[in-house]
């Protein structure tokens, strides 16, 4: 291709009302393609460029900071609905880069690559001495929460048999020793009361999932666990998987149980 | 006369463009 001269990128003002509509298409990308975890909200921009596109359009370059929030990528809630993880919950932010193309009034996201990463313990600590801070999904106690929590759930319900699909969030306190887990299940084809053996229960078509809150407290009389699920309206199987598309929520359900992963990922979906 | 220099016909401060405004809390 020939060499063009005179390419270069216009300053634009980070607080510039397109700047923001552009940082908001780049938010609903990432919320769209998130395969786990949280939801993330958009806290600041931090750079902006403006390059002219040949022959039309142009293509915005933003780095933004992103906030985790306390509605999970699977939880039908609008983001606007969703509170940000507070700084005494372990706060996690997400660092992103995106190259969004405007043309004919369209917004497009050309590429996008995001990291996250949570509070520093200290920092967490500094204003909340007592907090609880986040721990590796694969640390014991967390398997142990985990599994404690969803057979308590199992047995007070009568109905489906859920399995587990995701630990999304793991925390623990030291005094009284205490773990507490956010995970993701799912609906099977067994019923909770005949369950025998867990592993032969598969999740249904139609999906459905639900988000729990749990807690194991240790005590003098032994183990103290309480749980909360919110199930969410089922989801239809899409009727062919776009890998471009929304996280193909059915190939995670094999493979992420007990996940190993560190607390804060963000993982995006592949890129366009 | 002396004159302070850069007091008569100064510009005044020019916002930075960037970064845009914090919406939460930074970490």
């Amino acid at each position: 291709a020939p060499h063009i001269t005179g390419m270069s990128f216009k300053e634009v003002a980070c607080d510039d009302p397109e700047v923001e509509q552009v940082a908001l298409v780049a938010v609903d990308y990432l919320n769209q393609h998130l395969l786990h975890g949280f939801k993330h909200i958009l806290n600041q921009i931090d750079k902006v460029k403006m390059w002219n596109r040949r022959p039309f359009g142009v293509v915005y370059e933003l780095e933004i900071d992103t906030l985790e929030t306390t509605c999970h990528v699977l939880d039908p809630t609008p983001l606007a609905n969703c509170s940000v993880r507070q700084l005494t919950e372990h706060a996690v932010e997400g660092d992103c880069d995106f190259h969004v193309l405007k043309q004919d009034g369209q917004f497009t996201v050309m590429h996008s690559q995001c990291h996250s990463n949570p509070d520093s313990a200290e920092d967490v600590h500094k204003v909340c001495p007592s907090c609880a801070i986040l721990i590796p999904f694969n640390d014991t106690s967390v398997v142990h929460t985990v599994k404690a929590a969803l057979d308590a759930f199992n047995a007070q319900n009568n109905g489906t048999y859920f399995k587990l699909v995701e630990i999304s969030r793991a925390q623990n306190v030291p005094l009284p020793v205490s773990t507490f887990v956010e995970f993701v299940v799912a609906a099977t084809d067994c019923t909770a009361q005949e369950v025998t053996d867990p592993a032969k229960c598969n999740l249904l078509a139609e999906k459905q999932y639900g988000f729990c809150k749990a807690s194991l407290v240790q005590r003098l009389g032994g183990e103290e666990v309480s749980v909360a699920c919110k199930v969410f309206q089922k989801q239809p199987q899409p009727a062919s998987v776009n890998t471009a598309g929304p996280a193909p929520a059915g190939d995670q359900t094999e493979t992420a149980a007990l996940p190993a992963a560190p607390p804060a990922s963000l993982v995006v979906g592949p890129m366009v | 006369k002396v004159v302070q220099p850069g007091t008569v016909g100064a510009a005044g401060p020019v916002a930075p463009l960037c970064p845009g405004r914090v919406r939460h809390f930074k970490i």
